[in-house]
């Protein structure tokens, strides 16, 4: 495992120490779509079918039950618990699942490694990944007054692929071998998709003003 | 091997 990958990692798991955190903390789930945790959920589950199947070290074991736990715990909050549920922006969240599932189940029948199963819906979550965070970008556009947190959770998202192109970068030139087509070009992808998040983000830190998505 | 297929990240 090289610094990029760690680095990555690290920052994905601080991403929802940070979202548990809003939550918790202000309770209440305000600016977060349901619809992208929902997704990310699909996400983990889909990707991690291997967990008792296929060891690979205890650092991704214990990652793997990590992610999976919190998005579960993130999803209870959202929608069972009885405060915070109220906050959640119903009417906003309006983006279809459908219109993200069903292309990226379609993509990963057509475009995969091996014709298995469990290659198939590993496939699957690698695309759904890539494009989860659209029903988040735009709940943030139409959420007046982001708070600090919200920001940092969606900042944190975007820089974790973006630290995992450099390990791909590093792993391209240090393993033999070491191709991977389908989760480059869709990791860059899911990186391009934040890049005008990105830009406001910097510039409302760098003025110090609050964030605030032009619509 | 499991790099091979990149089921070893996360």
């Amino acid at each position: 495992m090289n610094i990029f990958r760690l680095a990555g990692d690290m920052v994905h798991l601080l991403s929802f120490v940070v979202l548990v955190l809003k939550i918790n903390a202000t309770k209440s789930c305000r600016g977060i779509s349901l619809k992208t945790q929902e997704l990310y959920t699909l996400v983990f589950v889909c990707r991690y079918l291997d967990l008792f199947s296929n060891f690979i070290s205890m650092y991704n074991t214990t990652m793997k039950i990590v992610f999976l736990g919190t998005s579960f715990a993130i999803l209870y909050l959202m929608r069972g618990h009885k405060v915070i549920k109220v906050t959640y922006d119903r009417e906003q969240d309006t983006f279809r699942y459908l219109f993200l599932v069903l292309p990226c189940a379609l993509l990963a029948l057509l475009i995969h490694n091996a014709w298995t199963p469990f290659e198939v819906v590993w496939t699957f979550s690698i695309y759904l990944e890539a494009v989860a965070i659209l029903p988040q970008l735009v709940l943030l556009q139409r959420t007046q007054n982001i708070d600090n947190l919200t920001g940092n959770y969606v900042f944190l998202l975007g820089l974790y692929r973006g630290l995992y192109i450099l390990n791909w970068i590093y792993r391209y030139f240090t393993e033999p071998h070491y191709i991977q087509w389908i989760v480059w070009i869709s990791g860059i992808v899911q990186t391009i998709l934040y890049l005008d998040f990105f830009y406001y983000y910097i510039k409302s830190w760098k003025n110090n003003v609050k964030l605030a998505l032009p619509s | 091997k499991s790099s091979a297929t990149g089921h070893d990240e996360l």
